[in-house]
Formats: C-alpha cells, sequence, structure tokens
C-alpha cells in the first residue's frame, strides 16, 4: 500500500534558523525528538557521540550556511543539542562505509 | 535504493527512486516532500525527513533531477577523516545545493560528480531533453565513473542499486535483475510516470526497508509525486 507524502514549504527568502519552523509545527516535537534521539543511539557509536558534543560549538567554522542556521534553528526549536543535530545530519556518512 | 532513469520513445526523460534505509517505523511518519520558495516561485523540490535538512531525492523544475544511492566502501574512519578534516560536503547537502545553484542537466552532472564529499555514493540525474540520464558513481574525491543513457544503441534506461554497474550484485540482494527485467517488459513505448511506479513496486524493488518511492522528470515540474510505502 502507498499514501502520498504531505507537501510543505520551505521559504528561502527566510532566515535559516527559522524556515523550517512551519514545518516542525506539522509535527509533535516530544515525538520527533523521541524519534531522532532513537536513531543517534543505534546509529553513533556512544564515543562518537561524546566527541562531537563539544565539537558543535565550532558549528559556523566548519558547517556552510544555509546548513548551519537551519540545523541551529531546528535544534532551537526542539531543545536539542546542536551536536546532535549535525549527528542526525552526517547519519548517512557515519554509516557508510 | 533503487534509482532508475529512463527515457521513452519520444525522448522524454523519467525518473523514479525507492529510498531503503533503517528505522521505517520512525521514517514513514516523518517522510514528507518540500517546496523550497524563493521569490514566490519553486526554485526547487526535494523529498526529506522532517529535520534533516539534506536531500536525497530532488527535482529543479525544468532543468533536472538528482537522486542520491548509498554506495558502501572504505574504512568509518575516511569518512570522519573527509569530514572533519579535509571539510568535505555531506552527501544530501551536495544535492540541495546543486539543485539550489546548478543552471542545467550538464553543469548539475559536473558539480555532484567533482565536488568532495564526506562518503562514497551513486548520484542519479535526469534532465530534460533526450539522453538526458547518467549514473554517477562516487568516490570521495571525485567520479569513479559515469555511465550515461545511450538511447540509441539500446540504452534507454539505467538502473542503480547499490552495487557499481560494472560488477555483479551479490545474489542476496539483487534487486537490479528484477528492475530490468521490468523495464525491459514495460518496453520504452510504454514507460511513464505511471509504469515506472508499477517498476518501483516488483519485488524486491520494492522490498521491506523502502521508506518511499518518488518518480519526477524535469519536464514536467508537477508530477512530481512521492508516495509512502508500508510493509
Amino acid at each position: 500500500s502507498a499514501g502520498a507524502a504531505p507537501l510543505c514549504n520551505v521559504s528561502l527568502d527566510g532566515d535559516p534558523d527559522l524556515r523550517w519552523l512551519p514545518v516542525l509545527q506539522r509535527f509533535e516535537p516530544g515525538l520527533l525528538l523521541h524519534f531522532f534521539t532513537r536513531i543517534i543511539e543505534q546509529t553513533i557509536p556512544k564515543w562518537v557521540h561524546t566527541v562531537i558534543r563539544p565539537l558543535a560549538a565550532e558549528l559556523e567554522f566548519f558547517i556552510p550556511q544555509p546548513f548551519a542556521g537551519e540545523i541551529q534553528g531546528i535544534c532551537n526549536a526542539l531543545g536539542m543539542s546542536v551536536g546532535d543535530g549535525i549527528l542526525l545530519s552526517l547519519a548517512y556518512e557515519a554509516t557508510a562505509f | 535504493c533503487t534509482s532508475i532513469v529512463a527515457q521513452d520513445y519520444k525522448g522524454n526523460i523519467y525518473h523514479g527512486r525507492n529510498l531503503d534505509y533503517d528505522f521505517g517505523d520512525i521514517l514513514r511518519k516523518i517522510t514528507i516532500d518540500v517546496q523550497f520558495i524563493k521569490n514566490g516561485q519553486v526554485a526547487y523540490r526535494g523529498t526529506t525527513f522532517c529535520g534533516y535538512v539534506g536531500l536525497w531525492t530532488g527535482q529543479s523544475p525544468h532543468k533536472f533531477t538528482v537522486s542520491g544511492n548509498e554506495r558502501g566502501g572504505g574504512a568509518w574512519w575516511e569518512n570522519a577523516v573527509a569530514a572533519f578534516l579535509n571539510r568535505n560536503y555531506p552527501v544530501s547537502w551536495l544535492i540541495r545545493d546543486t539543485l539550489s545553484k546548478s543552471e542545467d542537466f550538464q553543469s548539475a552532472v559536473f558539480k555532484l560528480a567533482g565536488t568532495p564529499i564526506i562518503a562514497d555514493v551513486y548520484y542519479i540525474v535526469g534532465g530534460t531533453v533526450p539522453k538526458e540520464g547518467v549514473v554517477i558513481t562516487r568516490n570521495r574525491e571525485g567520479p569513479a565513473d559515469i555511465w550515461p543513457l545511450d538511447p540509441l544503441d539500446g540504452g534507454w534506461f539505467h538502473v542503480e542499486t547499490n552495487y557499481d554497474h560494472w560488477t555483479s550484485p551479490p545474489p542476496f540482494d539483487d534487486r537490479r535483475t528484477p528492475a530490468i527485467r521490468a523495464l525491459n517488459a514495460t518496453g520504452q513505448h510504454n514507460i511513464n510516470f505511471d509504469t515506472l511506479f508499477q517498476v518501483l513496486s516488483v519485488k524486491p524493488v520494492l522490498n521491506n526497508y523502502t521508506i518511499y518511492t518518488t518518480v519526477m522528470s524535469a519536464a514536467f515540474p508537477d508530477k512530481y509525486t512521492t508516495w509512502i510505502r508500508t510493509p
């Protein structure tokens, strides 16, 4: 069986840290946080998780815009650490080898 | 994953993909199609998961379509070096960046083939005019292979799963052969959005790991459709 994916709009004219908020509002924040925590726990080794969190402070330094701002905005909205937001973005890279 | 790029007998290019991944119970609930709006117009469109800013599937209207398939290889620490020392791009960010900035099929292929990325991957690209279809096999630093459509010599479609096209897929994970068989049974005269979806619904091309199926054609941007698949 198959159902159509919901269609969302993201305005590139808005600030990167705010542009995903209308999309996030379509989902239950607690559920999203639970989902993301489960994916990180099952994908990223604990020691990598421990190492990556401090690197979040350098977010602007090694992540280009608009991705840095967008990740920051999503993490702020969900009350999630930026380190976890980065790890979610790198889930494929952390597992594809 | 399975991606297919095909040219019909009129020269129209169709592009479809199944995205297969773990965490199906989660990802099926947060799969979204996103229209990225700039100055009131749809600049590009893609399919992603709520909270994930990269794109594995997308379309720049009237220009090109892109999908990415996993390519396993190397070691975890090579990915780490590429990420943190070399500052290479995450694979899905390059797709989005290409959709945002590339002006046509050729420049998209050039960018997707040549930009250093963190991990190996297959990029599949479709255009708007005959012959504009290609599978790019990527190493971290550049292309390992570029495989264009060759419709004048019978190559009216390409199927890419998760194995290099010049090798045979392992028997325990051969989704390529059933897809090729289904495409040949469909034929170049009958390939369209509906039949491409049907090909992507043949088992094991469609399997328990399939999160969503997208069919698209850059020349017909309004036809972009994503279906969330339930096992």
